[in-house]
């Protein structure tokens, strides 16, 4: 899988 | 926000105060890579431009800000304030070396070719080897003080819990972002050879100094 942006990491 | 995420977050910020603190104290940034704090101010500064577009939660918020302005303050108090004891000669990475092929690897594999999602994608792979600079300058002098191999301790403790963070969220939440994990697991392979001296040496009182 390509996976998704975690936007809420640092 | 599990354990390993938090205490990612705060492995982090100890890492940034202890490196401040070091300078400060001592009044003197021997020993410490400019070029090393400048690519972590780039990568703060390329990563965080999110701050401007969307609101995620003020602990996200007030982390961002807290992790930009500390990499500028020591960036400054590197090359401003105690220039005067700033290890030049011994910093000589070819930072071109890093950055060329991260703006290009950026380009290329991202999560969409955006400009905003480029810088994103730039900060993560350019916090992968940043701290090289560093690490060169230690083998290149042969030595470290004990409290920069604190900081170094820190740093890579960071990126390292931040995996096992990714592998919680990969079961628990099915989040997986594959551009974080490879260059996280790049970030923390670095840091290895690190940590078996930091064991090995620092923590039995010893400093760190490498063979001729």
């Amino acid at each position: 899988p390509n996976g998704k942006k975690m936007k809420d990491e640092l | 926000m599990n354990i390993f995420r938090l205490t990612g977050d705060l492995s982090h910020l100890a890492a940034i105060i202890i490196l401040l603190l070091k300078i400060w104290k001592t009044r003197s940034c021997a020993g410490i890579s400019g070029k090393s704090q400048i690519l972590f101010a780039l990568v703060f500064t390329t990563r965080y431009l999110d701050l401007f577009s969307s609101f995620i939660s003020l602990y996200n918020t007030v982390m961002k800000v807290i992790y930009i302005m500390c990499a500028y303050a020591t960036v400054y108090l590197i090359y401003g304030k105690f220039k005067a004891t700033y290890d030049g000669n011994h910093d000589t990475f070819r930072v071109e070396f890093l950055l060329i092929p991260v703006v290009l690897l950026a380009v290329l594999i991202n999560h969409a070719f955006a400009p905003m999602e480029i810088l994103w994608t730039f900060s993560i792979y350019l916090e992968s080897v940043a701290i090289l600079p560093q690490l060169f300058m230690i083998s290149k002098t042969g030595e470290a003080e004990t409290i920069t191999t604190h900081y170094l301790f820190f740093l890579g403790l960071y990126r390292t819990l931040y995996l096992f963070n990714w592998i919680w969220r990969f079961y628990f939440e099915g989040f997986f972002d594959l551009i974080a994990v490879v260059a996280g697991l790049v970030q923390t392979i670095l840091y290895c050879d690190f940590f078996y001296l930091y064991i090995t040496k620092v923590l039995k009182g010893k400093k760190l100094s490498l063979p001729a």
